[in-house]
């Protein structure tokens, strides 16, 4: 626990009194050291904690709390703050139709997402299509479809020689015809770092106008969440993201170097494989389950 | 890293930080450093060369503590009358890493070397993985046995090792569902299937590979840990290595329960796929 090893930077400290400059060097090691542990990159942890070493030097220790328990409730608070406060609910975007664009990197839960989010729409009252845009991975396509049918949604495939981008303005064309007024594109896994594939996104893009691009994002991605976030924000601009697999033990620090890096909200968090796994992100509860 | 100049802190933090970038974790990068740090006492010149040399023969060690140890056992030490073959290997891990992908490889890399294979889709819960791991069926001319979709993946996995025989394959290659070792029932289901493939082949599985997403923070360490602890893990295969994570977080992993990792993936294509060096491997996490 966080605050028990924060409790011997604090051993001096007793009752009320100050938080002085040497405790907190102290306590930000810790600090510091979860944050690493939890997953949030490296540089990413070392701004965070500087940046909470000015709140907290000369805060006053509350009767009710040691002063370790105190410098957990300073840093909790920054945390929640970094990762949106009270969150940012995913608005229903409207259009005739709308686009919502899922991009990201190989195997993080995109095309199971696509289909929580036509879900989602069509609890709301909206008419989803989804549009099978990977070409590449084997089976793709009949993975999407088998959940469109799952849901009851209708799906947009091409052959298998097609270019994904003509099946996604395709996809947009038909929209309207098959009832539909929201249009989910679901891209192929790529890396951050292909050229050609991060430029075919960037074709999609233009070619769709989407309302929404969301970078899907696996919760137990390590330090190089913060290579993936800044090429992808870069490249993209995406407008939100989504982490994925949540419903495991791994602590999440990912969310905390997407956020520091790209600014952009985090709009859900992928609780399961079940295609009802889906839930707004909580920043408070994210914030206690990286400080462990 | 600059060479020709002294092991100073600075030069310790900043191995230290490129340790952590590279997902090693904190534990392990400051086990390595310290091991440096000592080192370095007795070393005439600390210079580039010789710091990545030592941390590479460090880190190639931490991979092979635990084969010295334990001669690999075949079949017929279990049972002399026993015959090697199909050899079978179970492939596990959570989702997305690249299970099936890799199977598909493997396949590729075992028939190249001229041995004959079979693939068995013990994968009945996820949408289109039977047809997913079909195709690398046919990419790769191996045989194939999948089961009814949602059907019970442990006898799937009988009626494979069943077909491996009859047919007399070389290797038999089991994918699984991917899932967290969060999953208890999972897990178990795991074990199961396991239990059922040794019951009808004696002395199989002789691999059981978990396939970590080289993406992955420290959570692939928890992973390794129940993965072993259900099934018993005899390596690990570390995928997307064409990215840009350095899967480190494999040396703490051969550093506390002694799994080597067998080979690495280098891509979504068929031949991307290769065998692990470990020497390269640590020599890589230093620009
Ligand atoms: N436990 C858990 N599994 C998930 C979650 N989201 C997706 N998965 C699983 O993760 C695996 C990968 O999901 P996909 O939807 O195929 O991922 P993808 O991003 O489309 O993969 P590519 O198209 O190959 O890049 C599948 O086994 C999914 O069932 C989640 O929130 N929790
Ligand atoms: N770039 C890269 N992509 C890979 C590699 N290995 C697998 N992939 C991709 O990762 C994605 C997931 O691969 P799968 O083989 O479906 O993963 P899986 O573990 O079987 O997934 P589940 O069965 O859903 O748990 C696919 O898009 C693969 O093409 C690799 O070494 N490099
Ligand atoms: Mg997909
Ligand atoms: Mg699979």
């Amino acid at each position: 626990q966080l605050s028990d090893r924060l409790q011997s930077a604090f051993k001096s400290l007793t009752g009320r009194g100050r938080l002085s400059e040497s405790n907190i060097e102290e306590a930000m090691r810790e600090v510091r050291r979860a944050l690493l542990e939890a997953d949030v990159n490296f540089k990413v942890a070392r701004k965070f904690v500087d940046d909470v070493k000015v709140r907290a030097v000369g805060e006053d220790v509350l009767n009710s709390l040691t002063p370790g328990q105190q410098v957990v409730k300073v840093v909790h608070n920054e945390l929640v703050k970094l990762l949106g406060d009270t969150g940012e609910p995913f608005r229903i975007p409207t259009g005739t139709p709308a686009v919502i664009m899922i991009v990201g990197l190989q195997g993080s839960g995109k095309t199971t997402f696509c289909a929580k989010l036509a879900r989602f729409l069509k609890q709301r009252g909206k008419h989803p299509l989804l549009a099978a845009a990977d070409t590449y991975r084997p089976a793709a396509q009949d993975q999407l479809s088998t959940l469109a049918l799952q849901l009851d949604v209708p799906v947009h495939t091409g052959r298998p020689d097609a270019d994904p981008v003509e099946i996604t303005t395709t996809a947009v064309e038909e929209a309207g015809a098959r009832g539909a007024d929201v249009v989910i594109l679901d891209t192929a896994g790529r890396l951050h770092v292909d050229e050609e594939l991060m430029q075919e996104l960037e074709r999609i893009k233009a070619a769709t106008k989407p309302a929404e691009v969301l970078l899907v994002l696996d919760s137990m991605t390590g330090q190089d969440a913060v290579n993936v976030a800044q090429e992808f924000v870069d490249r993209l601009d995406f407008t939100g993201a989504v982490l994925t697999k949540m419903d495991g033990d791994t602590r999440g620090g990912a969310a905390v170097s997407l956020r520091a890096v790209t600014g952009r909200p985090i709009k859900f968090a992928s609780v399961g494989e079940k295609l009802d796994a889906l839930e707004p992100f909580h920043p408070d509860r994210v914030a206690s389950r990286i400080l462990g | 890293l600059h060479g020709g100049r002294a092991l100073d802190d600075e030069a310790l933090a900043g191995i230290e930080e490129t340790l952590i970038a590279a997902d090693v974790g904190v534990e392990t990068s400051l086990y390595l450093v310290e091991r440096l740090r000592d080192a370095a006492r007795e070393m005439e010149t600390a210079d580039t060369d010789a710091i990545v040399g030592f941390l590479a023969g460090e880190i190639g060690s931490m991979f092979t503590a635990g084969s010295d140890a334990e001669p690999e056992r075949t079949r017929s030490d279990v049972d002399p009358g026993v015959s090697e073959r199909p050899r079978v290997t179970m492939i596990v891990g959570v989702n997305g890493t690249g299970k099936t992908t890799t199977i598909g490889k493997l396949a590729g890399l075992l028939q190249r070397e001229g041995e004959t294979v079979l693939l068995a889709a013990a994968d009945t819960f996820r949408a289109a993985a039977g047809e997913q791991l079909q195709i690398w069926a046919e990419r790769t001319g191996a045989g194939f046995v999948f089961g009814q979709q949602g059907g019970d993946p442990a006898s799937v996995a009988f009626d494979a090792a069943e077909a491996a025989v009859s047919r007399g394959v070389d290797h038999l290659l089991i994918d699984t569902a991917g899932r967290l070792h969060t999953q208890k029932n999972l897990i178990a289901e795991l074990a199961k299937i396991r239990r059922v493939v040794e019951k009808r082949l004696p002395g199989a599985p002789d691999d059981v590979l978990l396939v970590v997403d080289a993406n992955t923070g420290q959570n692939a360490l928890s992973q390794a840990r129940l993965f072993d602890e259900a099934v018993g893990l005899t390596g690990i295969v570390l995928t997307k290595l064409d990215g840009t994570a350095r899967g480190g977080i494999v040396i703490a992993i051969a550093r506390e329960l002694s799994i080597p990792v067998r080979y690495v993936g280098v891509g979504e294509g068929l031949e991307d796929i290769a065998r692990f060096d470990a020497s390269e491997f640590a020599r890589g996490l230093f620009p």
